[in-house]
């Protein structure tokens, strides 16, 4: 999957992947004065093309804010409100409002669901659907962090840990190996890391076709830019 | 060449105003048509200038959506149920006044318009999306596209893309406007399998009526006909949880047929409407088939019958008729009761002393111009009456000849046995309307056919049971799969032929399935749904009719939550476009105009729009839609 991170100061966008396996389950937000976190699991294509590099997409969200005991699972197939104890099952084919002590889930029918979190964070998932006949594709999940700003300033996960002013700059872009996507120095952590100017698609608005950004990718899984390495972010359980 | 060069030379701006493009792009899955007409308007003058965006669509169409995009702020249209819209413009309502942009227009179109105030040096964009499911008449389907830009178009298109899973088996397009020669050279049509095209791209000479005139002269109908192969006998699709299953078997024997015409002869019939209804039937008669039996009855102040009971279409007897129906002269009063009570004895006498006819197709039509004036005239009463006499056994069609009739009661009685109403237009070719509508059930082929689906596989289903299926025709049945039930599902058709039952059983062919989505991907789900959901609105909103009032709120409850479910302007829904306004601070609103509505030059003029200079907050048609920031932070496919 990809991550963009908007930095509201510097009126720019980063972009970086994280190429695991299908299977792995990563943090993406983690507040850990609330408890409230988000986790998503990779799933891969049905049929891997021999000698590609195969992508990973997620299959499985868990949003859970344990201060009022509110779970969510969410997969491209259904919506389930508290799994652990039995509770409503949706389809993406319903168009609801779920209230629960301050969380309000808004499923809008076949496009996105968002969850707004009282004193906490509104947030969005955005279903992507593959043609049913694909022997390759599968239906997945986008995740998209509409408001953050009531987060604490702890808040971590490889989305989370970027709710709070990051600063980075950039310098000497010169051409890259690809002549339409230039390269540059950029500094960020007091490290000096070498970027290249893409565009990746943001889903939130449009599910179907997305809308183009610009952003300054970061090579090898966000080194240099993510806090530790991204293997830190693999947790055991989607809760 | 020379001379298409002097013919580009002609300005096609009028008052500094052109067109720089007009689209209609047409996309055809499997029977449901998604219209998209797109256009472009350049002011160039100096000051604002009023621009019109003006297309005339089919009556059978759902609008979907509109959005006007000017100086970078698009302005979308929102849909709304019909209460909670006349709520909001309540006042305007009340005194009289709307700022609807859809009218009726002829028989079969309905007309948008909008006029626009465009600011000097700017451009506006208007779209117009439609859709509707195609009907097969006359062993065709047929797309009717109006043409009528006002001035030249730089860019101007017709792009119809068909895609029919059981192939195509013919394809043609004409443009009756257009010289023959023109036409062969701009029209471009092409079919292979699955896949059908038809573009007409006209270049600005090519639209001039002369080689000097500024003036266009596509005005009139684009029309594409196709039809489908039917070599094999089942056409079931089934996607997204959804099917559409098509039953039009070709090769079966035409049924012989008891007919009995119940023709009102009461005094408004006179003058033409009397002669055309006089040549209609001297023609159906002469198109009578040596093994079907009829009668005439006409009815006045009094009833009478030409024989009292059926008898055979011999050479004899048609010519003993078509005296009759000469001979005829009008009567005073309209006992409508009376005459469709004479013509249902006739049929239902079959049982009893023509037990030899009860395996032909039984069919009564009626026609009339008023309302019952004779003999029983409340209508409950006789649509109770009606009722009882046919009893299920036979279609009733009712032909409403005129304006002065109640058609809604004949659609209801029709509907009540198993037929259909048709309006027929006081016009010069009203005798070829009448001829029109018989053709289409002169040929029985099957009667009492029965579509059955797995009970626990089918969630929600379109009529299934039809009385008579007639050559050329189709009938279509959709629903909703119930989860997990996709693949095992299975249609099971039953009906009564010419001396012979008819049973067949379809199955989804998995592999076939998968081509398909391979080939037309989501816009074949999305297709099949969207047709179930259109035929779903299209029952329910009939149903509406026949119903009590309990029953019919909660019809026009189900049949609105469709609506704005499939963002479809239907009776029961209107789309209004925020972010523009009138000189009286109306916002403009797309409303599906009813049956009964005013002819267009009993309306008031048209009024003009004016878009605000910021874009309006987006808005859904779902209330619980929440407004997204601009820039997120997000992670998702790569």
């Amino acid at each position: 999957p990809h991550f963009i991170i908007h930095v509201p100061q510097k009126e720019d966008t980063l972009c970086f992947n994280i190429n695991e396996e299908p299977g792995v389950i990563l943090s993406l937000v983690q507040d850990p004065n609330t408890g409230f976190s988000v986790n998503g699991q990779l799933i891969g294509n049905k049929a891997r093309s021999p000698g590609q590099h195969d992508g990973t997409y997620f299959g499985r969200l868990g949003i859970a804010n344990p201060a009022t005991d509110f779970q969510l699972e969410v997969t491209p197939q259904n919506i389930t409100l508290n799994p652990g104890f039995g509770g409503p099952v949706f389809s993406w084919r319903d168009q609801a409002v779920l209230r629960q002590d301050g969380v309000v889930v808004t499923i809008n029918k076949k496009r996105n669901l968002v969850v707004s979190v009282d004193d906490g964070g509104t947030f969005e998932v955005v279903l992507h659907r593959v043609w049913k006949g694909s022997s390759v594709h599968q239906d997945f999940l986008g995740f998209y962090v509409l408001d953050s700003h009531r987060m604490s300033a702890r808040t971590h996960g490889l989305l989370g840990q970027f709710f709070h002013p990051i600063g980075f700059e950039v310098s000497d872009i010169h051409p890259g190996s690809d002549p339409t996507k230039p390269d540059a120095t950029m500094v960020v952590r007091n490290r000096r890391l070498t970027v290249t100017r893409g565009l990746q698609k943001d889903y939130s608005k449009d599910p179907w076709h997305g809308a183009e950004v610009s952003c300054w990718f970061i090579h090898n899984n966000g080194a240099g830019l993510i806090d530790g390495a991204y293997t830190d972010y693999i947790v055991p359980d989607i809760f | 060449s020379k001379s298409s060069e002097k013919r580009q030379a002609v300005d096609t701006a009028v008052d500094g105003v052109f067109i720089r493009s007009l689209k209609v792009n047409c996309k055809v899955t499997s029977r449901f048509a998604h219209y998209v007409v797109t256009s472009q308007v350049v002011n160039t003058a100096n000051e604002a200038r009023e621009v019109a965006f003006d297309l005339e669509i089919p009556k059978t169409a759902f609008i979907s959506d509109f959005a006007v995009t000017a100086d970078g702020n698009a302005f979308i249209g929102d849909i709304k149920d019909k209460v909670t819209a006349w709520k909001q413009y309540r006042k305007a309502a009340i005194s009289g006044e709307n700022a609807g942009l859809v009218r009726a227009s002829g028989r079969t179109m309905e007309q948008f318009t909008i006029h626009l105030t465009v600011n000097p040096q700017s451009k506006v964009t208007f779209q117009l999306t439609y859709e509707e499911v195609l009907k097969r008449n006359h062993m065709q389907y047929e797309i009717v596209i109006k043409v009528k830009p006002k001035q030249l178009v730089h860019h101007f298109e017709i792009d119809v893309d068909i895609f029919e899973p059981q192939g195509i088996s013919k394809l043609d397009a004409q443009a009756s406007f257009l010289p023959k020669e023109l036409a062969a050279q701009t029209i471009k049509k092409s079919f292979s399998g699955k896949k059908g095209h038809v573009l007409f791209r006209p270049t600005v000479s090519q639209q001039q009526s002369c080689p000097t005139c500024s003036t266009s002269l596509l005005n009139g109908h684009f029309k594409v006909t196709y039809d489908v192969s039917r070599d094999k006998i089942c056409d079931l699709l089934v996607a997204n949880n959804h099917f559409a299953h098509f039953f039009a078997p070709q090769n079966l024997t035409n049924m012989n047929k008891n007919v009995v015409f119940v023709i009102d002869i009461s005094g408004s019939m006179r003058g033409q409407k009397v002669k055309q209804t006089k040549e209609a039937l001297l023609k159906i008669l002469g198109d009578m088939q040596p093994g079907d039996y009829f009668d005439l009855v006409l009815f006045g102040t009094r009833v009478q019958s030409w024989k009292g009971s059926l008898v055979q279409a011999s050479e004899a007897n048609l010519q003993a008729a078509q005296d009759f129906v000469r001979g005829f002269s009008l009567d005073e009063a309209t006992n409508l009761n009376g005459g469709l009570l004479r013509g249902i004895e006739i049929l239902n006498q079959v049982q009893e002393s023509l037990p030899e006819l009860s395996n032909h197709a039984s069919i009564l039509i009626m026609l009339t111009d008023g309302d019952p004036t004779e003999g029983v005239t409340d209508r409950s009463q006789i649509l109770k009456n009606v009722r009882n006499a046919i009893r299920g056994r036979f279609p009733l069609y009712n032909l409403g000849f005129g304006h002065n009739v109640d058609f809604n009661f004949l659609e209801v009685m029709s509907m009540e046995n198993n037929g259909r109403a048709q309006r027929i237009y006081e016009d010069h070719d009203a005798t070829q309307q009448l001829q029109g509508f018989y053709s289409q059930v002169a040929k029985p082929l099957l009667v009492d056919v029965d579509l059955q689906y797995p009970q626990d596989a089918v969630l929600a289903l379109t009529q299934n049971h039809h009385k008579q299926y007639y050559e050329g025709s189709e009938i279509v049945v959709a629903g909703r799969i119930a989860d997990n039930k996709q693949s095992s599902f299975k249609a099971d058709v039953q009906a009564h032929g010419e001396g012979q039952e008819f049973s067949i059983t379809c199955l989804v062919d998995e592999e076939e399935m998968k081509k398909l989505l391979r080939e037309r991907g989501h816009m074949l789900e999305n297709h099949v749904e969207r047709l179930w959901a259109y035929l779903t609105i299209q029952e329910l909103l009939a149903k509406r009719m026949k119903v009590d009032r309990e029953e019919r709120a909660n019809l026009s409850s189900q049949a609105l939550q469709m609506s704005l479910d499939y963002g479809f302007v239907t009776p029961l829904t209107s789309m209004s476009i925020r972010g523009m306004a009138d000189q009286d601070g109306l916002k403009p609103t797309i409303d599906k105009p009813s049956e009964d509505s005013p002819p267009l030059e009993m309306l008031g003029p048209r009024r003009t729009f004016v878009l605000s200079a910021l874009q309006p907050s987006p808005t859904h048609s779902s209330s619980n839609t929440q407004r997204l920031p601009d820039r997120v932070t997000g992670v998702d496919t790569d």
